[in-house]
């Protein structure tokens, strides 16, 4: 038997909606510590790494190791149906096929079941190395949405440039050029409005606008955003 | 496919 409860719908739409531009479909592995996704995205050029904690959950029971196959699209459409502040319970049975979702209004008058068939999905055992990033910046998480959403009308990708004294997103193309400096936040006052660099060794690195358009996706989760950067490896 | 091969071997696909 696996029960998930969040006393908030809104926590999973908004993980949904952090994943569900790059995967169309993933596997949902739960076990007694939480829900565990690792993907590539459709282009297999990324990799979506996520892990639901069973104590950020209301309430939280996986009696067996239960590994749910979703169509993300799907899932959307269900979670769509739920008000942000609705109580929202995912179960399933040991071996089913479908997962519910149950959605029960702030004042318990409304209560809905949605009832989605699961797929059988191939199983890769996938993650992010550990690695000694040569900088890690710390900002925040809207800062870095609107620098890619402003960087990306230039051109199709975007350098970062990295050094102890700040960080620069720049941008070129038929257009012109666009160059964004964050210094380091001298003075940490507000944590979430701060911007921390720890450098091994500077680094420039480029990427595509799209993908970091994709990963913005996620901004509404957290106040801050970390970019772990090293030479060769991903971000 | 090259990229793809790599970045899948990468994050430990097979």
């Amino acid at each position: 038997m696996f029960e998930a409860r969040l006393n908030a719908s809104n926590v999973l739409k908004k993980v949904l909606d952090a994943i569900k531009d790059l995967l169309n479909e993933a596997t949902f592995d739960c076990s007694d510590s939480g829900i565990q996704l690792q993907a590539m995205d459709n282009s297999h050029v990324s990799l979506v790494s996520l892990s639901l904690r069973s104590d950020g959950f209301d309430k939280y029971r996986c009696d067996r190791n239960l590994s749910m196959g979703m169509n993300l699209a799907n899932m959307a459409k269900i979670m769509k149906c739920a008000n942000n502040d609705d109580t929202l319970t995912m179960k399933a049975q040991d071996n089913a096929d479908t997962v519910t979702f149950m959605f029960e209004s702030q004042n318990q008058e409304k209560v809905s079941d949605y009832e989605m068939k699961l797929m059988n999905l191939d199983q890769e055992h996938l993650g992010i190395p550990e690695t000694d990033y040569a900088c890690v910046v710390r900002m925040p998480a809207m800062e870095f949405a609107r620098i890619c959403r402003d960087l990306s009308q230039f051109g199709e990708s975007v350098v970062i440039s990295c050094t102890k004294e700040g960080v620069k997103f720049s941008a070129s193309g038929d257009a012109g050029s666009a160059n964004i400096k964050l210094a380091q936040t001298s003075t940490i006052d507000k944590e979430d409005e701060s911007v921390i660099i720890e450098m091994q060794e500077p680094v420039t690195l480029t990427f595509a606008c799209r993908y970091l358009n994709s990963f913005t996706k996620a901004t509404p989760l957290c106040n801050q955003v970390q970019l772990s950067m090293s030479a060769d490896v991903p971000l | 496919g090259t990229i793809q091969n790599w970045l899948a071997g990468y994050f430990g696909a097979e």
